[in-house]
């Protein structure tokens, strides 16, 4: 594996979003994995709908909250197709769920993949590189002051409350790094993203690790 | 704002700026080192940003199996 790689070089990350007041992060961290390896299949990068899961997501509950892994397991049980972002509009509340026919653009799961590698990074730095960013949750309580730098502290593991993207890794420097895109805008963090220690399963990134296949 | 919700969020601001002072009491100033300060959050208390940022939930998953092959990129 090479020793820094990021998926943001192969243009195959859309833009940092903003889920606003809806807590439907679960759904922005899934619909960013679809997006990415969709694009990494060698199709146009698109931005898929996260209104779609929010609202039609049965099995979660919408912007009070959810699961990245109910959440894939709804998209493979069903095989709904999610339609593109522009035909059904990020709204931040929970919505009805719109249905499409079946000539409608729009793309489904063939599978997905969710694990607990918990002292295991070394095996997520592979699944990275060989299958497109993953989905995975963490204990956010100390992002609400970040700024920047890798974040070693302050975070627990086991705790999770939030889910986010691993779109790379860095390993060139002393310490090791997790990139990781969160939902809350461009002006958290660095540019949207923030920068986790690698190797100790901080803010227990390593806990619930999902990777998509389309 | 009215004036109970302004002085709400300067109570919110005032105490999110004793936690970044904590926070960051374990930073060693290199730009390595997570840092910490004011920005769009600082005006929510705690337990307002879980309420309405901190919403996901676990789902149990298993263990990793170390014998499932990453080799190449067919899934397992």
């Amino acid at each position: 594996l090479p020793a820094k790689f990021d998926w943001r070089d192969k243009k195959v990350i859309t833009q940092v979003r903003n889920q606003e007041t809806c807590g439907g992060c679960w759904a922005f961290s899934i619909v960013g994995a679809i997006e990415s390896v969709y694009a990494i299949k060698g199709n146009v990068l698109e931005e898929f709908s996260v209104q779609q899961v929010i609202d039609c997501s049965y099995n979660n509950v919408g912007c009070q909250g959810g699961s990245t892994v109910a959440a894939l397991s709804w998209l493979n049980q069903t095989h709904v197709k999610l339609v593109k972002d522009s035909e059904y509009l990020f709204k931040a509340e929970t919505g009805l769920c719109h249905y499409f026919s079946r000539s409608d653009f729009g793309v489904s799961i063939i599978d997905y993949a969710a694990y607990d590698l918990s002292g295991q990074e070394d095996k997520m730095m592979k699944m990275l590189f060989h299958w497109g960013p993953l989905a995975v949750i963490v204990d956010a309580v100390s992002w609400q002051d970040y700024l920047g730098g890798i974040i070693q502290h302050h975070c627990s593991s086991g705790e999770a409350n939030h889910a986010v993207l691993i779109t790379g890794y860095d390993t060139t420097g002393s310490i090791p790094y997790w990139i990781v895109r969160n939902s809350w805008g461009r002006t958290w963090g660095i540019d949207g993203y923030a920068h986790i220690k690698m190797g100790s399963n901080i803010c227990g990134i390593a806990d619930e690790v999902s990777a998509v296949f389309v | 704002p009215g004036e109970g919700e302004g002085k709400k969020k300067e109570a919110a601001l005032r105490e999110s700026i004793k936690r970044i002072n904590n926070l960051n009491s374990l930073s060693s100033g290199d730009n390595i080192t997570a840092f910490y300060g004011i920005n769009q959050f600082s005006h929510l208390f705690p337990e307002e940003f879980r309420a309405i940022y901190l919403q996901c939930r676990a789902f149990k998953v298993p263990k990793y199996n170390r014998e499932v092959s990453l080799e190449g990129t067919e899934k397992p």
